[in-house]
């Protein structure tokens, strides 16, 4: 079973070209291991990426060190996981 | 074994099995109106079905509405297996504007558009994976399966909003319509000739959105489906003030080159519609299932003004 215990959401608020051109730079790095919600367009769009929990700090300092500003938006997906399985199964019983 | 539509429980999330085993005792609750129609099978040979709501005649003008495209897009298959059902008991009861709506014109409703993608989120315990989105189809890495049929459509395929890496989230496939699924319905609708509206639903933050993706040029009736829009986004803010962002797909959420409702309106089907229904802010993808209900009503009330709409503006 994958796990994605500790995984969170963040959104990410790009204020700039540059925060968009490096958010798109991280996109295409596919070994990142991040799974975008939504994409790095435009300054109007925020970014959702799902992120893995080894992946925490490696993103949270590439933002910061691009001065880039997010929250997180869901802290444990896995717990959400497990919450509407757990309903699943209740249902289908 | 008896079966009732009446004792579904649509407020849970359920599997392909159970919404195809609904679809048939619908079917048979119905059967003066609806049909189940095997438009081909999947990458993984599973069948795909559209139901087809229809009071008779041949190839009268129709209205598409497909959910699921996206696998993890849970509340969109939720939605559309409510929405047959309302479809069919509001004719039943002969509950306006339905039964007007279908004297017309015949809907054909596709619950599932993924059925691999869609099982793919189910599995448990040993290949869980709630959050995939795209089809199960081998790719040219052997590591990265899965298309994203909302890129693979032949509507300036391979431009941007689409990437052409297998192990990307929105990866385009390597030609146009190079997936069975997306193959399948596009055949029925060509073959067919005659649809008059292309509407499909996705699920995220709340937008209602027209052609086109691949561009922001604006489409030449872009006037006119952003009034139908705006109105339909009033009607479903009527139930429980939802606001919907209206507008263009490129615009209002991201460029996305060979999507399907950009196929639709090159393929001269005039009102093509996204909705991207609620299912944000805390809940990416995981919205509790005590809102389906909620979240199916408020998209009837935007889907039934744009079919009387469609019905009565005929062209």
């Amino acid at each position: 079973e994958e796990l994605i215990n500790g995984d969170k959401v963040f959104r990410i608020h790009a204020e700039s070209e540059s925060h968009i051109h490096a958010l798109k730079e991280l996109e295409r790095d596919v070994d990142s291991g991040l799974d975008f919600w939504t994409h790095a367009v435009s300054t109007e769009q925020p970014v959702d990426i799902r992120v893995p929990h080894s992946r925490l700090y490696a993103l949270k300092d590439f933002l910061k060190k691009n001065n880039i500003p997010f929250t997180v938006i869901i802290n444990n997906v896995q717990e959400l996981l497990v919450r509407e399985r757990e309903e699943m199964v209740r249902n289908a019983e | 074994v008896e079966r009732q539509t009446k004792s579904f429980n649509f407020a849970a999330y359920h599997d392909l099995e159970t919404i195809y085993n609904f679809m048939d005792t619908l079917v048979a609750s119905h059967s003066n109106l609806i049909s189940k129609v095997n438009i081909g099978s999947t990458y993984e040979d599973r069948p795909m079905y559209v139901l087809k709501f229809s009071t008779g005649g041949e190839k009268r003008p129709a209205i598409w509405i497909d959910a699921g495209m996206h696998a993890r897009e849970w509340i969109s298959h939720a939605t559309a297996v409510w929405l047959a059902d309302r479809i069919a008991t509001d004719f039943k009861e002969n509950r306006a504007p339905v039964p007007s709506i279908l004297s017309k014109m015949d809907i054909y409703l596709m619950i599932v558009a993924n059925p691999d993608g869609y099982v793919f989120t189910h599995r448990s315990p040993n290949e869980f994976y709630r959050l995939w989105r795209k089809n199960r189809s081998a790719t040219s890495n052997p590591k990265c399966n899965g298309v994203d049929l909302n890129r693979n459509w032949d509507a300036e395929f391979s431009g941007p909003g689409a990437s052409d890496d297998p192990c990307a989230e929105h990866y385009r496939g390597p030609f146009a319509q190079s997936e069975i699924e997306v193959q399948n319905i596009a055949d029925l609708i060509m073959n067919h000739g005659n649809f008059k509206s292309f509407m499909t639903l996705h699920s995220y933050k709340q937008l209602l959105m027209y052609p086109y993706g691949y561009s922001g040029n604006d489409a030449p009736d872009r006037t006119e489906l952003h009034d139908v829009a705006t109105q339909a986004s009033r009607a479903l803010n009527s139930w429980h003030g939802t606001i919907y962002k209206v507008g263009s797909i490129f615009h209002i959420i991201e460029p996305a080159s060979g999507a399907s409702v950009d196929w639709a309106y090159q393929r001269g089907i005039k009102y093509s519609f996204a909705f991207e229904l609620r299912d944000t802010g805390e809940y990416g993808f995981l919205l509790p299932a005590d809102q389906i209900v909620s979240t199916a009503r408020e998209t009837w009330y935007a889907l039934r003004y744009i079919m009387q709409y469609v019905c009565d503006h005929p062209y």
